[in-house]
């Protein structure tokens, strides 16, 4: 457990930020994805590392120097484990999303004081495309039908029950992404496949905008969205884009629109480090930090407001990063492995 | 970005599109 030096390759001198390795778990089963929850502890609430395989979620608890022990095992032989799906502000709360293909359901994990033990519930079935965490415990998913869209938002209960159900109008285009809007309780935004941001009013069901931003960058997805100075800043992220001659391989994009107009402008791109780097794969975003995982294995991170790549976790010689997550406010990432390692660093 | 490329700017876009929109 000692600390890791790191070798980050940086297009453009000494780094600023960096990573900072503190510890390591090993899950023996392949991991397909890592989050971070706030749970209960004696004296007030921690932060545990949850990992999830195909067929089960574990939750992880520190233990003192720099350790980890699992403390609970989920299991969920039926169907596939896709993605867990992080809801901000919750505590003693997981919430997953399941399938073969596209995710078929949505279930918590959670612990029941009343009854002393962990259990699951269902919170939605369907064809669901997209699905997001809000805070206050709400959770917003579109799924589709041969004939129609739905976008619903449900409010959970600390029991794992869903509270009230809210519609909201679907736009014509498949929803790919949502990101609330920060600061404004009632405001989402979503991407959708044809190129499009669109805006709801979450109060009412409206959908309030469709602002089209052309084909230059294809099938983006929304990560984060705040409102200021009349303006919405949405950050996104270009999974499948190529390289080009003039911008490099991009990453992140921070798009500024006005939703009075339609109107955008780009405020910031940031691009894959030049060489070996290879192109975005997954990635995540807390606030103006971008994460990513890269074709080659290594996991970069950037000052999305700089455009600027602060670090570059190389592939090491145990395998390829496959995932990566920010965790507690931003300040720990999470850096996973298909073989069920995961490092968290200090950002 | 300029308000030019964006068009008039308004602080209060939220509460005016959902006046607007249809409920």
């Amino acid at each position: 457990d000692v600390a890791e030096p790191l070798t980050p390759v940086l297009p453009d001198g000494p780094r600023e930020e960096s990573l900072q390795f503190v510890s390591e778990l090993k899950d023996p089963s392949c991991s397909v994805d890592v989050s971070a929850v706030w749970w209960a502890a004696a004296g007030g609430r921690e932060l545990r590392v949850v990992t999830a395989s195909e067929s089960a979620v574990s939750l992880w608890e520190p233990r003192a120097p720099c350790c980890w022990a699992r403390v609970h095992t989920w299991r969920l032989p039926e169907i596939p484990v896709i993605q867990i799906v992080p809801l901000p502000d919750t505590c003693n709360l997981v919430c997953v999303a399941l399938g073969e293909l596209e995710i078929g359901e949505i279930r918590l994990l959670l612990y029941s004081s009343e009854t002393d033990s962990f259990k699951h519930s269902l919170v939605k079935t369907g064809n669901i495309k997209a699905v997001v965490g809000l805070k206050d415990w709400r959770l917003v998913s579109s799924s589709r039908t041969m004939q129609e869209q739905q976008v619903e938002m449900v409010s959970l209960s600390e029991t794992g029950g869903s509270k009230d159900w809210q519609t909201l109008m679907p736009p014509e285009e498949t929803v790919t992404a949502f990101a609330e809007v920060e600061g404004m309780r009632e405001a989402l935004v979503g991407t959708t496949a044809g190129n499009s941001i669109v805006v709801w009013n979450l109060k009412t069901g409206q959908l309030l905008r469709n602002m089209h931003v052309g084909y230059s960058y294809p099938a983006f997805i929304c990560h984060r969205a705040y409102s200021d100075s009349g303006l919405l800043f949405v950050v996104l992220s270009h999974p499948h884009a190529k390289e080009s001659e003039s911008c490099g391989s991009p990453a992140f994009r921070v798009v500024a629109f006005n939703p009075r107009t339609g109107r955008s402008a780009g405020v910031m791109f940031s691009c894959v480090p030049p060489g070996p780097a290879g192109r975005y794969l997954e990635g995540d975003v807390w606030d103006t930090a971008g994460a990513a995982v890269l074709t080659s294995g290594a996991v970069a991170v950037w000052d999305l407001l700089r455009g600027r790549c602060t670090a570059v976790l190389p592939p090491g010689p145990a395998g390829h990063w496959a995932l990566a997550r920010w965790a507690a406010g931003g300040a720990v990432l999470l850096a996973g492995r298909r073989d069920g390692t995961v490092q968290l660093y200090r950002y | 970005c300029s308000e030019s490329d964006l068009g008039p700017i308004s602080l209060n876009w939220f509460e005016e599109l959902s006046a607007e929109a249809p409920p």
